[in-house]
């Protein structure tokens, strides 16, 4: 039998919230290290990549490895039917063709459950290469959601420019053009809200706004978010889980013609 | 004008 007990359930409902307008259909691995997930958008530019692991889980158990199908959508209906404080169950039989879901109120004195049909889904998996990028930029995921939200009033993408002063994202369309700088944070209050900028070399790259739109959805997981530039080499934007994992998005850049 | 690539091309298939 595989069951998960999340005692912070709505990371659940923010996940499957971040992911479920990238996604339709997507296959949840359980192995006895912990649940991951692995799936690329209808049109095969991006990728989104989950790791949630075993110690994150009270208690977590997993006889043998199972794939669990399961369409997104469905997924966030039935999420919507739990709490924020609710601690989510996810359970599957061994021989069972759903995965059930419980959601349980912290003083244990409202327990719903929801029966889902696992789908089959014919899932390409991709092998990622360990990568040494040119430049890592971390900042508050809500100014990241705020720059990607600002920049799309001018056009469909932007371009991103990292060098040892700061980052800088520009976009131009045919109502005009704008940027938004930011500057490396010299000292700062918390760390949650610093910028910082881990070059290598300097790099400038352009992505399609739309895709950076929804990975900007998973803002609510984690006060910060990182982002990986390489040339020629897919965008990596990760978004931490607490201490349990990590959510991770990758997107081709774009190429000049 | 500028295209926007295939993940395919930068990462292996398994």
């Amino acid at each position: 039998m595989f069951e998960a007990r999340l005692p912070q359930g709505q990371i659940l409902k923010k996940l499957i919230e971040a992911v479920r307008e990238l996604v339709t259909d997507a296959n949840f691995e359980c192995k006895p290290s912990g649940l991951s997930l692995q799936a690329m958008d209808s049109s095969h530019v991006s990728l989104v990549s989950l790791l949630m692991r075993a110690d994150g889980f009270d208690p977590y158990q997993c006889d043998r490895n199972r794939t669990l199908g399961i369409n997104l959508r469905t997924l966030a209906s039935v999420l919507k039917c739990s709490s924020n404080d609710d601690i989510i169950t996810i359970r599957a039989e061994d021989d069972g063709d759903s995965a059930i879901l419980i959601f349980e109120s912290p003083s244990s004195d409202r327990l719903s459950e929801f029966d889902l049909k696992l789908v089959d889904i014919d899932n390409e998996q991709l092998v990622i290469p360990d990568t040494q990028y040119d430049a890592v930029v971390r900042m508050p995921s809500a100014e990241f959601q705020r720059i990607v939200r600002d920049m799309q009033i001018l056009g469909d993408s932007v371009t991103i420019a990292c060098s040892k002063d700061g980052v800088k994202f520009s976009a131009n369309g045919e109502i005009g053009s704008g940027s938004v700088r930011l500057k490396q944070s010299s000292a700062v209050d918390s760390e949650d809200d610093a910028v910082t900028v881990d070059l290598q070399q300097a790099v400038s790259l352009t992505f399609a706004l739309r895709y950076l739109s929804l990975f900007s959805k998973a803002a609510p997981l984690s006060p910060t978010v990182t982002l990986s530039f390489s040339k020629d080499v897919p965008l990596l934007v990760e978004f931490r889980i607490a201490d349990m994992g990590h959510l991770r998005f990758y997107l081709a850049p774009k190429i000049d013609e | 004008c500028s295209r926007q690539t295939v993940l395919k091309k930068y990462f292996g298939s398994k």
